[in-house]
């Protein structure tokens, strides 16, 4: 049962995997699952979907683990997908987002990276795509969107952690979210979850122009970072992806903004200078928690200032 | 599996652009085979990279001989990567 499912401690994939298939099975009115593409090795590429129904409603998307590393970020989907499960219903604000929008979690991005730190080598970030005429292996997901692809802010090396591909969407896991959102066509809000270092991120990442969305950006920052921090005093840092850490193109929210989803934002989770990509799994449902203050306002928002 | 045994992950504080320039340039040095957690961007801003053991030495004296101080921000990553699947498989064994 997802009720007794331990969210204190880091899991392989297949017990992700379980997990959902748990969780659809004990809340099918308002959860289920969608396939959404395999992996460059087959591995199925699932979302979840949560609903209370009509057709095509507005959306919110949330991932987790584009960079399979970042191993408190898919701990963190998990904890949100069942917290979705738990509050619906009962927290107020989950309920009216709910009762209008549909909520969809990708709790594991790049599985095959995810599925590689757990059999061969932890750090690994990357997808596990091959480069003709390279022996290094993947491709940075978060530089493989179409949006300033190939600009400064991304590497050009198949070697470098941050390579951005041959060409915008080389990669399937990130062209599987980018069909799903065309497809899709009214998600009004894109979260993408990252670790480490404490940060909420709106775009651009390639260049230093501010969007044109900046100022509103900025304020549901504040009030997202505030909300978290209200918990346990995590502090977060918000600004542009380029004036907040360095200029980053072909990355997810740069592309979603460019498609016309206005609450387009990255975060980075903790911690600020212990663990790095180590974080204890003591440390998972503290930070899950905390950053669903700050989805909840985000979510709030979004529902309320509709476009 | 690869083996972290003797990486460290240092905490660099590059004080001005110069020294930004510095650490970027230790970047590109392959051979090193460094992880940059956090990517050098600006001064003040912390950057964190994992050095391989067989680097460990020369990463320093790069560090020290150009005045750019750092710390050690995780001593051993193999004994945390040790830890966590320790923490992982005692889990396990106790949902079985």
């Amino acid at each position: 049962s997802t009720d007794t499912f331990n969210y204190a401690t880091y899991h392989t994939l297949e017990e992700i995997y379980n997990f959902m298939d748990l969780l659809v099975a004990e809340n099918p009115q308002l959860a289920s699952k969608i396939q959404i593409g395999n992996s460059y090795e087959g591995r199925p590429i699932y979302i979840l979907k949560f609903s209370t129904g009509g057709d095509n409603r507005p959306a919110i998307w949330i991932d987790t683990g584009i960079h399979s590393r970042e191993w408190v970020t898919q701990a963190s989907g998990v904890w949100f997908a069942k917290k979705i499960t738990q509050d619906y219903g009962q927290d107020p604000t989950l309920t009216a987002i709910l009762d209008s929008m549909d909520i969809f979690l990708e709790i594991v991005t790049n599985p095959d990276g995810f599925a590689f730190t757990h059999s061969s080598n932890r750090m690994w970030r990357k997808t596990r795509s091959k480069t003709a005429g390279s022996i290094c292996v993947g491709v940075d997901p978060n530089r493989n969107w179409d949006a300033g692809f190939g600009k400064p802010g991304a590497s050009s090396n198949p070697c470098s952690d941050t390579y951005r591909g041959k060409f915008a969407n080389s990669e399937v896991e990130v062209r599987s979210i980018v069909d799903f959102v065309k497809t899709h066509g009214n998600i009004k809000a894109f979260i993408s979850i990252h670790s480490y270092s404490q940060l909420l991120l709106y775009p651009y990442g390639y260049t230093s122009q501010p969007a044109p969305d900046e100022e509103e950006l900025d304020q549901l920052s504040k009030s997202a970072v505030t909300a978290l921090a209200s918990l346990y005093g995590t502090k977060f840092k918000y600004g542009s992806i380029i004036k907040a850490i360095y200029q980053a193109s072909g990355s997810t929210v740069d592309w979603t903004y460019s498609q016309g989803i206005k609450y387009s934002f990255t975060f980075e989770l903790r911690d600020t200078g212990r663990y790095g990509f180590l974080l204890p799994a003591s440390q998972i449902i503290p930070t899950a928690q905390e950053t669903w203050l700050a989805l909840l306002t985000i979510m709030e928002h979004t529902l309320n200032h509709p476009y | 599996t690869e083996d972290f045994v003797g990486h460290q992950v240092l905490r660099v504080s590059a004080a001005n652009e110069a020294q930004v320039q510095m650490v970027k340039e230790l970047e590109d040095l392959e051979h090193l085979q460094l992880d940059f957690w956090r990517d050098p961007s600006r001064p003040g801003t912390p950057i964190d990279v994992r050095v391989p053991f067989s680097s460990l030495q020369a990463v320093k004296i790069f560090l020290e001989s150009h005045g750019i101080s750092y710390t050690i921000m995780i001593e051993d990553v193999q004994s945390l990567l040790d830890k966590e699947k320790r923490q992982m498989s005692s889990f396990q064994a106790r949902a079985q």
